[in-house]
């Protein structure tokens, strides 16, 4: 990943900003941006979460954040840490029974705020959860962050993937650089008998990286383990380092 | 099911419409109205089918069916059929690669041709594919619909049944007849040693259904054939009526 040091209004992010996409709802997404952010919180970087994924806010459900931001002046917001992570969710500034057509106006302007009144201090990498789909939202808030790499999550399907493929094809338009593609739910492995099944299908994950001329990072599997986790908020990368799936996660 | 006939402008609908809807996208939402609509039709029923995800249009994809809708005049369309099964879908009518944001506005007006221009025939059921979700669009159909039966298809998740306990709500304030909740990749057994594993939790679905204060009416489980054949457009329905899983969408 190249690197690139950008300078905030309240601190500095030294490595880069990860803009986690995704082409459909229900694929894993909030769920990989959380795992990869205590994956490398868990080989000492400093680490940041934005969660803009208006259509649900459940960053703070999986990271297990029980705090609300605290503001110590006009400008100055605290972000609560949690697993050694700093997380702002726009979950705090809506409600979450408004109608999902009142929130993404609101997400343009938030998401300045949240680059100039939250005081994040000294970071390593910021992970950005983008709301799902190839609509306006994520376009938008693309273009607000032109030097971000983007990691594609999608599931085997053919439908996933294609949906997927819009993303990537967006990200070459605004010039984003594409860190790479996630396939999520690849299989199921029988805990009793080992044997595996490609539930989702086979190869979908491969596909849509060698379509978007980008690598495919890893493959995880569907693991009751990994719902479990994001149920009671605490991410498989924080107690189980030596899982695979946590080391898959941290690669 | 409370039988109420509807006097179409070019067909009737013997027994009642049923809408199925979901809270999130990617919950089988699309592969439960197809499979049905296809049980239905295979106990000796006559079968429509309006597809109205603007999100994605699977319909065509799930159910096999690749011709178009032909024009008698202007105001006779006739429906593709399909084993056995007529369908329209908003797809034939909208580009899939329009932005989301331009297909909503057109839902309305679309519907309302759907009902009028469409010759339908004597059909017993009616079978409507809602967008997912508890945003405007689901909510603008149902309102057009005020007599049709509502089907919840939900994953055991809380933040699934959560949100599918929206459109419970919304259904009551409309007084549209809550038929039940239909509970999808509710568990995975593995094929070769017969071990279930409640990867998405347990319970969530009935949970919902007691909320609603309606039925469970059916777990289906996450099963590879369900989607190989959903990829490949022959319905499972149709090719195993027998199989453990039609029967469970016969009832
Ligand atoms: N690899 C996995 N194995 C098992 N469950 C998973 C896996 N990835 C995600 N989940 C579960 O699937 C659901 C959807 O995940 P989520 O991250 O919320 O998706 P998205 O952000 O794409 O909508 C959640 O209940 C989550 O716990
Ligand atoms: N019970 C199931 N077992 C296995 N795969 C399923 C099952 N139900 C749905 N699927 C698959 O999951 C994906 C999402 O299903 P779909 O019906 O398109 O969801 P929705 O309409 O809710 O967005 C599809 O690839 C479909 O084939
Ligand atoms: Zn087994």
């Amino acid at each position: 990943m190249k690197e690139k040091k950008i300078k905030l209004e309240q601190g500095t992010i030294n490595k880069g900003i990860i803009a986690v996409a995704s082409g459909k709802g229900g694929v894993g997404k909030s769920t990989v941006t959380v795992n990869l952010a205590t994956a490398l919180a868990a080989s000492g970087y400093q680490v940041g979460i934005i969660d803009t994924d208006v259509r649900g806010f459940s960053v703070p459900r999986i990271l297990g954040t029980k705090e609300q931001p605290k503001a110590r002046g006009e400008h100055e917001i605290i972000p609560p840490k949690t697993h050694g992570i700093k997380m702002i969710s726009m979950g705090s500034f809506v409600d979450e029974n408004s109608p999902i057509i009142w929130r993404s106006p609101l997400l343009g302007g938030a998401l300045e705020q949240f680059f100039k009144d939250v005081n994040w201090g000294e970071l390593d990498y910021l992970v950005l959860d983008l709301p799902p789909g190839t609509g306006d939202m994520p376009l938008n808030i693309m273009q607000k962050i032109p030097h971000a790499h983007l990691l594609v999550v999608t599931t085997p399907q053919i439908t996933a993937t294609k949906v997927a493929g819009r993303i990537g094809s967006m990200a070459e338009k605004m010039d984003l650089n594409l860190l790479g593609v996630v396939e999520n739910m690849a299989y199921y492995q029988c805990k009793e008998c080992g044997n595996r099944d490609y539930i989702f299908g086979e190869g979908g994950g491969l596909e849509l990286a060698k379509f978007m001329k980008t690598e495919l990072l890893g493959s995880l599997p569907l693991l009751s383990e990994i719902r479990r986790r994001s149920d009671s908020g605490s991410p498989i990368v924080v107690d189980e380092p030596e899982a695979e799936i946590s080391k898959l996660f941290m690669d």
